[in-house]
């Protein structure tokens, strides 16, 4: 996180940490199951990523040290959309992934699940999001859980701006952007897979709208985000009545 | 002597009959009838030269040895002696008929004519009963020893209870053993009671009634069996058993208590010696159904189904359990209970318990927990449970008609099962709740 703050504890209760075995984030959905980026399991340009890694998967504190102390939750199954291309560079489509854990996690305030989008309006251009991770603070890894507050950008901006670099990255429908080019506060490496929520003030609670997907640098520009709206039938879908 | 072939009715008459008799003739005929039936016979006519005191002409009958009367005479003449209609009847099957006629038939100097007789006779039964008592000449023996019995031609005999008629078919052999009695009351004696009993009895005598029944024994007076000072029961003695089991040896004067055998069995032996002059013993046995005891519940949960007055061998009676209480037989638990009346007036089977219905430790709810509404920690029937989830991190998943308190409340029923009233024994599940982070990110500084 570039820019951010750190959590505190309870700030944040959905924020996973993850090592699938890169380090990553990721949110908890329901009581079994892990919201992340494909691409912190299958990275892009390393194909081959096998399954005999070891993965962690950490919740329930922000601080780093302490984090690594409580119990990892095995995974049991990991999903990939199956428009996620991880031989594809520059297109990060379907940048979507669950893992389900083998045993129920217990909730408490320092690990609660967040809600998914149901409406376009969470997507209206400068509502703020928080994005948080363990990810990058500039040039080293934090020791604990830091945040950001960013508002959602304009589309067009965001595609001038790719433009802009020359860039062959995609920017689907299935994104969003958020950040701006004279805003300092970016999400970095380390935390894809973290979401990007706000509070949906009408039902008082607080809904993930997107996964920290891939940018360009940290801390300038915009960062991209998949849209989580466009994938919450697939996430049902996988998820069944859970 | 001119013997008739032996028939069964046949007439006699005197020589040339109807032309007059010859003179200087004696004949004696004799009629037979077959053994067992005794001779009747009748004068149809009868034309004798009449005579004081038959002295000339005259028919004499004779039947047993005896002389039935001598005749003569003329219908209408007051001389002699006429057999007129009498009947002649011999207590044996023969009767002897004499014709005597002397040298001349004159009267007055002037030869008279006379026809003679015609007699008919025929069979008729000889009841050998009837001179048992009194026995005729040619059968000076008794023809029966205990019974007689007549019939048309003959008799047979037969002997008293406890005799065996003897191959000679008259004389009665005391035989007590094997002695089977199945009606459900009766007397039973030692024989010629209460005239001495015979010497030397190995008898046997045996009650058998229907399972289910149990037998009385009630000896009367008076009761007499050769009994000794200071032994006990040497000479003669009557053992009684009931089921195999000696219910005692009676000998003396005094009668048996009355005896209630418990058993639908008895078995009776009387042994006598070679001598004595006691006057035996007699019993009036009776039966009595067997009843069991009343079924009576043991607690005030347990029901007999349609109880009945009285109980008897093989009735038998159901039990149930009020609602929300378990049948138990010991510490068994039972679907069913019914108790048979077994022949020996007790029930086959023990009076169960009702027991209060346990639905168990309730199932422990996932992320949430149950409280009792009814007593803590008390599961029987009619208990009441809430389940409720730990909030705010986890909320019960309810239909959109109902309520967590009605989705969560739990009574356990009569069945031994807590259930829900819509969702019957399905606990509620506690989803996560999403989106409500306890301490929510917020900054102060503006």
């Amino acid at each position: 996180i570039i820019g951010g703050h750190r959590a505190k504890m309870g700030n944040f209760p959905w924020q996973v940490y993850t090592e699938l075995p890169g380090p990553g984030g990721g949110a908890l959905l329901g009581d079994r199951w892990i919201l992340t980026a494909a691409h912190t399991v299958y990275p892009k340009e390393q194909t081959g990523q096998g399954s005999n890694h070891t993965r962690n998967v950490l919740m329930g504190h922000t601080v780093m040290k302490q984090l690594r102390e409580l119990t990892n939750h095995p995974i049991r199954t990991i999903r990939i959309h199956p428009d996620y291309h991880q031989d594809q560079p520059h297109n990060f489509d379907g940048d979507i992934a669950l893992l389900e854990l083998k045993n129920s996690v217990t909730l408490g305030p320092n690990v609660l699940p967040i809600c998914l989008p149901d409406n376009e309006t969470f997507y209206e251009e400068r509502l703020m999001g928080y994005v948080s991770g363990f990810g990058l603070t500039e040039d080293r890894l934090p020791d604990s859980l830091r945040y950001i507050r960013v508002p959602v950008a304009e589309r067009e901006a965001c595609e001038k701006w790719l433009q802009s670099k020359n860039r062959d990255d995609v920017f689907s429908r299935n994104m969003f952007c958020a950040g701006g080019l004279h805003l300092k506060q970016d999400a970095c490496q380390g935390d894809s897979g973290g979401v990007f929520v706000m509070k949906d003030h009408n039902k008082d609670r607080w809904v993930a709208t997107g996964i920290v997907s891939w940018g360009i640098g940290c801390g300038y520009g915009y960062g991209f985000y998949t849209k989580l709206l466009n994938y919450v039938d697939w996430i049902k879908k996988e998820m069944g009545e859970e | 002597s001119v013997p008739i072939p032996q028939k069964l009715f046949g007439a006699v008459t005197s020589p040339l009959y109807p032309k007059p008799y010859p003179n200087n003739y004696e004949t004696t005929t004799i009629i037979t009838v077959p053994p067992g039936y005794r001779v009747k016979l009748v004068f149809q006519h009868f034309d004798v030269e009449p005579s004081e005191g038959c002295l000339y002409d005259y028919v004499k009958i004779s039947a047993d040895k005896k002389n039935l009367g001598r005749f003569c005479g003329q219908q209408g003449s007051s001389l002699g002696n006429l057999p007129g209609k009498k009947e002649f009847v011999s207590k044996g099957s023969k009767m002897l008929l004499t014709f005597h006629t002397d040298f001349s038939n004159e009267e007055n100097g002037t030869i008279m004519f006379y026809k003679g007789f015609q007699a008919y006779y025929h069979a008729v039964d000889l009841d050998e009963c009837a001179s048992q008592s009194n026995s005729v000449e040619d059968d000076p023996q008794p023809r029966c020893q205990h019974l007689c019995h007549n019939y048309v031609g003959g008799y047979f005999c037969s002997c008293r209870a406890g005799y065996e008629l003897s191959e000679d078919g008259h004389s009665c052999q005391a035989e007590c053993s094997g002695q089977l009695y199945t009606e459900p009351s009766g007397y039973i004696a030692s024989l010629e009671y209460p005239r001495p009993y015979p010497p030397d009895l190995r008898c046997n005598y045996s009650i058998r009634v229907e399972r289910g029944f149990t037998l009385h024994l009630k000896f009367l007076e008076p009761f007499e069996i050769d009994d000794h000072q200071q032994v006990h029961c040497p000479y003669d003695q009557l053992q009684i058993y009931a089921n195999r089991k000696n219910l005692g040896e009676f000998c003396g004067t005094q009668r048996p208590p009355a005896l209630d055998a418990s058993s639908n069995a008895v078995d009776l032996l009387f042994f006598t010696d070679e001598s004595g002059d006691s006057r035996g013993w007699k019993l009036h046995y009776t039966t009595e159904i067997i009843k069991c005891p009343q079924p009576k519940p043991l607690d005030e949960f347990t029901v007999i189904q349609n109880p009945q007055p009285q109980y008897q061998f093989r009735d038998y009676f159901i039990v149930t359990c009020k609602q929300g209480y378990q049948l138990m037989e010991g510490d068994k638990a039972l679907v069913s209970f019914s108790a048979v009346c077994q022949d020996d007036g007790t029930w086959d089977r023990t009076m169960p318990t009702c027991k209060i219905r346990d639905c168990g430790q309730p199932r422990s709810l996932s992320n949430g927990d149950f409280r009792y509404i009814t007593t803590n920690g008390v599961n029987s029937y009619k208990s009441q449970i809430q389940y409720y989830c730990r909030e705010p991190y986890y909320k019960m998943k309810i239909r959109a008609s109902s309520s967590e308190s009605d989705r969560g409340l739990f009574t356990c029923t009569a069945q031994g099962i807590w259930k829900n009233k819509q969702d019957g024994e399905k606990i509620p599940r506690c989803l996560p709740v999403c989106g409500k982070p306890v301490h929510p990110v917020e900054a102060k500084q503006r």
